[in-house]
C-alpha cells in the first residue's frame, strides 16, 4: 500500500510545489514509484515535471469518480514517476464538493476504492485551508510543511499546526507530521535567526537538510523542469536531494 | 466618496501583503486619509503595520454588520492610516458567507450602508480566489496585481485576468485594472526576461515602478513596520514611494 503525503501551508510561496516536484523526481530517482497529483487550479505541480496543464482527464476526474488514479497517472520523462495533472476545473471543485455529505472524504474514498499499486502518493495543494487541501490532509498519512525563513511564513506557523490538529482530531487521527522543511534560506541575519526560532518552536520536526535561495530553482521552473534534473549540482538541487533521503529516514520512523 | 482598490493575486507569495501595507503607508504620508482592510485570516497586513492580531473586533465584525468600517478602523503608528485588523475568525469566514444570498456583496452591501469619509481604502486578501477576495473585488473601483518576474507568477497572470473578467462581467462592471505591480525583481537573466515577457502582454497596464527584492524589506516585516518607514532610503522602500506616485497618477486616469 502506498505512503501518501500531503504537502501543505496556508502561507502562499513558501515552495510547496517546488518541494513537491523535486521530491517526488528525487524519490523516483531512488527507485521508489510515485504519483504526484496536483490539486492546484494554478497547474505549477504540473508544468515543474514537464506536464501539461488543463490538457485532458486529471486530478479534477479523480474526484468525480469518472478513473482511478492509477488510469489518469500520466507518464512523465522522469522513470518511476507518473503524474495526476491539474486543471482550471479544479477551481470550481471546492464549490462542488462543499454541496456533498462528507465533502473532507472525496479524495480518500476514492482512493480506497481502487489503490495504485506505487511506493509513494505526493499531493501538491493550493494556499489556504480549503476542501481541496482538507481532502489531502485526510487522505494522507504524513504532511510535509514547507516554510521560508520569513516573518510571515514563520508567523503562519501557528496557524498552519493549529489547522493540522483539528484535521487530526476531526477527520484523519492518525495523520501524522513529516517534518517542517526550511525553503528559500537567505545568507542575512533575520533569514538565520528565523531558522533559529523555528527550529526552537518545531524541534525535531524540522528537517536537518535547508534547501537554500538558489536562482538555479527559479531558472529550473521555467525551463518545465524540477531542479533535481535541470541543475543536479546547484545547491538547490543537492539540497533536495538530500533532504530526500532524509524523507525516506524520517518514514521508517512513522 | 473613497476610492476602493482591492491588491489581488491568486497565486501566493507574490508580495499582496508587502505592496498593500506599504502603499497604504505611503499614500497617507504624502497626506491622504487611508483606511487598510486586512480579509487575510492569516493577518499579515495587519502586524505589519504594527497592528494586533487576533484581538478586539476587526474585518470579522464588519462583514457581520456588528460595527461600520470607520468604527472598526484603528489609529496605527501612522498619521492618516488606519487599519481593520484580521483575526482568526476570517478563516470560517466564507464557509459562513457561502449560505447567505449574494455572498460576493455582503462587502460592498455593508460599505454602502455606511462609507467612511477618507480618501483611499486598501484591501489586502488571502491568495486563491474563494468569497473573501471577490468580495474585495465586487466593492473595488479598481484592483492592483502584484506579480513576481518568476515562471510561475508569470503563468498565474493568465488565470488572474480570466477570474478578473469574471467578476467583471458578472458582479462588478465598473472594475477598473489600476495595474501590474512586478515585485522581488531579481538580477538574474530569467527574472529580466520574465519582465520583458510581462510587459508585452500587459503593456500600459504594468507600472513602470518595479519593486527590487531588498533584504531591508523582509527584515522590515520582521520589525513590524512597512519597509518605507523602517528604511525608507533602501532601494525597497524608494521603489514603493515611485509606485505610490504611479498610483495616484493612474488613478486620476481611471
Ligand atoms: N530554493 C529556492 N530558491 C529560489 N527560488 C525558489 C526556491 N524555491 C522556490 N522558489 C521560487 O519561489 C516561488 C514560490 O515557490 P512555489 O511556487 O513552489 O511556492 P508555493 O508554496 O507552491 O506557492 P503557492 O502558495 O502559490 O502554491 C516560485 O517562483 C519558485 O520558483
Ligand atoms: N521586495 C521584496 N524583497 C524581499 N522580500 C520581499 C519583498 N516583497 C516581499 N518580500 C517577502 O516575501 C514574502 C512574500 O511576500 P508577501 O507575504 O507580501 O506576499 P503575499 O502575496 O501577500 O503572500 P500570501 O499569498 O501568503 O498572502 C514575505 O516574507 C515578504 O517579507
Ligand atoms: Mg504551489
Ligand atoms: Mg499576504
Amino acid at each position: 500500500i502506498p505512503w501518501i503525503t500531503a504537502v501543505y501551508n496556508q502561507k502562499g510561496g513558501v515552495g510547496k510545489t517546488t518541494t513537491a516536484a523535486n521530491l517526488a523526481t528525487a524519490l523516483a530517482a531512488c527507485g521508489q514509484t510515485v504519483i504526484l497529483v496536483d490539486l492546484d487550479s494554478q497547474g505549477n505541480a504540473t508544468t515543474s515535471v514537464g506536464g501539461l496543464y488543463n490538457q485532458g482527464p486529471g486530478a479534477y476526474e479523480f474526484f468525480t469518480g469518472d478513473a482511478s488514479l492509477a488510469e489518469l497517472a500520466r507518464e512523465t520523462a522522469y522513470p518511476g514517476l507518473r503524474l495526476v495533472a491539474a486543471s482550471r476545473m479544479l477551481a470550481g471543485l471546492e464549490l462542488e464538493l462543499s454541496e456533498q455529505d462528507s465533502p473532507q472524504f472525496v479524495f480518500r474514498e476514492r482512493l480506497l476504492s481502487d489503490m495504485p499499486s506505487v511506493d509513494h502518493i505526493l499531493i501538491d495543494s493550493p494556499p489556504a485551508l480549503g476542501l481541496l487541501p482538507v481532502n489531502a490532509l485526510v487522505a494522507a498519512h504524513s504532511v510535509l510543511v514547507p516554510v521560508q525563513s520569513e516573518t510571515f511564513a514563520h508567523d503562519g506557523m501557528v496557524n498552519a499546526f493549529f489547522s493540522l490538529k483539528r484535521i487530526r482530531s476531526t477527520f484523519n487521527p492518525s495523520l501524522a507530521i513529516h517534518g517542517v522543511l526550511v525553503t528559500m534560506m537567505g545568507t542575512d541575519a533575520t533569514s538565520k535567526k528565523l531558522d533559529k526560532v523555528i527550529r526552537s518552536e518545531f524541534a525535531d520536526a524540522v528537517f536537518s537538510a535547508v534547501i537554500p535561495r538558489d536562482i538555479a530553482v527559479s531558472d529550473s521552473a521555467d525551463a518545465d523542469h524540477p531542479v533535481v534534473v535541470h541543475a543536479p549540482q546547484s545547491p538547490g538541487a543537492q539540497a533536495y536531494m538530500e533532504a530526500t533521503r532524509e524523507f525516506l529516514h524520517r518514514e521508517a520512523d512513522l
